[in-house]
């Protein structure tokens, strides 16, 4: 444990926290991509199995099931409690685009031909491009409420921070794993067009709003 | 360690 990676999962937590309490405050999920949201459940779902099988601190296990549970709430609060101000008809990106190359990616490029190891890398490189459909929706509608990019930067925050996380255990560990740092620079580098106009907008108090 | 066993980071 690094302070990248501390304050990456942080960061993380912050993200998914947000997100939650935007929802719930304002008994809306108006802007949030729901098929973002069950991709990022169904990340941590295919990740995390490995809280059956091992134990490897009481912190890993309480983040894991911290950020399982967040995420089915999301969904929950979404596709159920405030349905009613889903916004369909913008989230209308094809998620069989993303899980169907990604499944086929991770059947062919693993460390370990193990159904665990598998559903892991799937969560890896799922993970990578599950807020594609988010950012779509948001180059569709050509805006993003305040709060739904301050979530987003953290979630592109905390992916930037691992790969600090990562290059830090190369050097001082030895440590790397090659699926999980490619993944991880795709993800980051999916947010740098969003980072520029989170700092040229959004922390000048300005709304992110897209040219038409 | 087995690349199998549970993953430390998050």
């Amino acid at each position: 444990m690094n302070i990248f990676r501390l304050t990456g999962d942080l960061s993380h937590l912050a993200a998914i926290i947000i997100l939650l309490l935007k929802i719930w405050k304002s008994r809306s999920c108006a802007g949030i991509s729901g098929k973002s949201q069950i991709l990022f459940a169904l990340v941590f779902t295919t990740r995390y199995l490995d809280l059956f099988t091992s134990f490897i601190s009481l912190y890993n296990t309480c983040m894991k099931l911290i950020y399982i549970g967040c995420a089915y709430a999301t969904v929950y609060l979404i596709y159920a409690k405030f349905r009613a101000t889903y916004d369909g008809n913008h989230d209308s990106f094809r998620v069989e685009f993303l899980v169907v190359p990604v499944g086929g990616l991770s059947v062919l490029i693993n460390h370990d031909f193990s159904p665990l190891e598998i559903l892991w890398t799937f969560s890896i490189y799922l993970e990578s491009v599950a807020i594609l459909p988010q950012l779509f929706m948001i180059s569709k509608t050509g805006e993003a409420e305040t709060i739904t990019t301050h979530y987003l930067f953290c979630l592109g925050l905390y992916r930037a921070l691992y790969l600090f996380n990562w290059i830090w255990r190369f050097y001082f560990e030895g440590f790397f794993d090659m699926i999980a740092i490619v993944a991880g620079v795709v993800q980051t580098v999916l947010y740098c067009d969003f980072f520029y106009l989170y700092v040229t907008k959004v922390l000048k108090g300005k709304k992110l709003s897209l040219p038409a | 360690k087995e690349v199998t066993d549970g993953k430390d980071e998050l």
